[in-house]
C-alpha cells in the first residue's frame, strides 16, 4: 500500500521543508514512485525544486478549494520517480475558506484517496506542513497514516513538542484513528552543543528517534537557491548523505 | 508618544521571539517602560521569561476574545521596567473565533489604545508574532506603527520577504495607513557563509537594515531554558551585546 507521511511541527524553522525535499528525493532515487505535496503557503518545498509558485497554473489550493484532482496539478522533477504538487500563495487564504465547509478537515484526505485510485501507483506521499496547527496542518494529519516530526534540538522546539503531540492525539481520537508518529528526525544537530545533547536524550526517552541524525550542513541551505535537493547539488555532502541514510531507515520500516 | 512595534515574519525560526525577548529586555534596562505582548500560541516569548503559559490565569487571549484589559493580564519580569502580556494555548483557536467578528482585524488595536490611556505611561510596546500571515499577525500589524523584521540570511527566508512586504502594504492601504517597516534585523548571521553575504547585500539594496547584526551565538539559544533574556543569563556574550547595540540603534530613531 502507498505510505502517506505528513512532515509536521508547528515550531518554525526546524527543517520541515528541508526534510520533505531531501527525504522525498532520497526515497525516489531508491526507485520508489514518490509525490511531495507542498501544503505551506510559503511554497518553499516547491521552490526547493525550482518551481515558482507565483506562476503555477494549478496548485494544491485548486485541489483543496477548486475541486481539481491531485493528478492534474503534479509536476515532474529532475528525479525520475519524484513529482511535486506545488503550493500557491492562495493557500494563505485557504484556512478562512475551509472553515465554513462541512468537510473542512477531510478535503485533502478525499483528494489523496482519489489519487490512490488512479494509475500509476505511487509508493510514497509526503506532505510538507506550514508552521502552525491550523486547518491546513489538520488536513494533512487527517490524510496521513504517519507523522514524521523534524526537531531542532533547542529549548523552544522541545517545548513545542507537547502541543504537537496533543494535536496529533486529538486528530487520532476524532478524525483519523490510524494516525501514528513514525519518528522524530533530529535536524541541524551539533553534538558539541550541550543543549542539543540534553534535548536529544530527553526526546529519546519518549519517542522513536531515527538513528540517522541530520547535521548542520551549509550545503543543505545552499541547495534550494539552485532549485535542487542536496543529492543533486552535492551528493557527497554530509547533509545529502544523512538524508540518504534516513531514507534507507524509512524504507526498512514495515508499514 | 508610545512606540508600538510588531516583530513579524511568516518564515519560521528566523529569530522573532529571540529578538522580541532580548530587544525588549535591552530597551527596558535603558530605563524605558516596556511591554512585550506574546501573540504566538506557542508562547515562546512568555517562556523566555519563565512564564508557563499552561498555568497562566489571564492571557492576551482573554484580551482578544474575553474582553479583559491588557493592564489586567500583564506580568512583571526580573527587569524593573519590563512587563509581559503572556500568551496561552487558547490563542491557537483565536483565528477561527475572530473570523466571525466584525472587528476581527482591529481587536488588538482597540486593546492597545485602551492600554495607552491608562497609567503609568509606557515608552515601548513590542508584539511577538506567530510564523503565519493569519488574523493574529494582521491584528499585530494593525495595532502597530512600525514593523521590525528579523531575517535569517538564507534562501527560503529571503524568498518569503516579498509575501511579508505584500501583506504589510495591504494592511497599510486598508487598515493602518501609518504602518511602516522600521528595519530589518539580520539574525544568526555568520559572515563566513557566502549565502549569508549575498542575502545581506540583496536586502540592503531595498530596505533599511540595522547596523547591529545579530551573530549566531549559542548563549542566545541557552538563555530561554533558564527563563531569562541573554543580558541576565550572560551579559558579556556576543548575543547579549548585539541586542544591546540594536536597542541603542532603535532608541536613537526619532519616531
Ligand atoms: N541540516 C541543516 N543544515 C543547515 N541548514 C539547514 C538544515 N536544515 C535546514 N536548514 C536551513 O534552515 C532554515 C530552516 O529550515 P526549513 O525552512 O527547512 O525549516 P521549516 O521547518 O520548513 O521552516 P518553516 O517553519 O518556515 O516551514 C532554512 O534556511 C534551511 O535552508
Ligand atoms: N542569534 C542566534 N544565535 C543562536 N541561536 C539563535 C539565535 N537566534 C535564535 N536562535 C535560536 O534559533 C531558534 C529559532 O529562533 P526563534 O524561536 O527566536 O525564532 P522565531 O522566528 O521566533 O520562530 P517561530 O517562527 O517558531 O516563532 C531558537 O531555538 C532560538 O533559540
Ligand atoms: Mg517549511
Ligand atoms: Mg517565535
Amino acid at each position: 500500500p502507498t505510505r502517506v507521511i505528513a512532515i509536521a511541527n508547528q515550531k518554525g524553522g526546524v527543517g520541515k521543508t528541508t526534510t520533505a525535499v531531501n527525504l522525498a528525493a532520497s526515497i525516489a532515487v531508491a526507485e520508489k514512485r514518490t509525490l511531495l505535496v507542498d501544503f505551506d503557503p510559503q511554497g518553499n518545498a516547491s521552490s526547493g525544486f525550482g518551481i515558482r509558485t507565483q506562476n503555477v497554473e494549478k496548485s494544491v489550493y485548486d485541489c483543496l478549494i477548486g475541486g481539481a484532482a491531485l493528478r492534474d496539478v503534479l509536476q515532474p522533477t529532475e528525479i525520475g520517480h519524484l513529482f511535486v504538487a506545488p503550493a500557491s500563495p492562495h493557500l494563505a487564504g485557504a484556512e478562512l475558506e475551509l472553515v465554513e465547509l462541512e468537510d473542512r478537515a477531510t478535503r485533502l484526505k478525499a483528494q489523496i484517496e482519489l489519487f490512490l485510485q488512479g494509475k500509476p501507483r505511487f509508493d510514497y506521499i509526503f506532505i510538507d506542513c506550514p508552521p502552525t496547527l491550523n486547518l491546513l496542518t489538520i488536513n494533512a494529519l487527517v490524510a496521513a497514516e504517519r507523522v514524521l516530526v523534524p526537531l531542532q534540538c533547542e529549548y523552544y522546539a522541545l517545548e513545542g513538542l507537547s502541543q504537537l503531540i496533543g494535536t496529533i492525539d486529538r486528530v487520532k481520537a476524532t478524525l483519523n484513528p490510524k494516525l501514528e508518529i513514525d519518528g522524530i528526525a533530529l535536524t541541524m544537530y551539533d553534538p558539541r552543543n550541550n543543549l542539543a545533547l540534553q534535548v536529544a536524550e530527553e526526546v529519546k526517552q519518549h519517542f522513536r528517534v531515527y538513528n540517522s541524525v541530520i547535521p548542520r550542513n551549509v550545503r543543505l541551505s545552499e541547495a534550494p537557491s539552485h532549485g535542487k535537493p542536496a543529492l543533486l547539488y552535492d551528493v557527497q555532502s554530509r547533509g545529502a548523505q544523512a538524508y540518504l541514510a534516513l531514507a534507507r531507515e524509512i524504507l526498512q520500516t514495515k508499514s
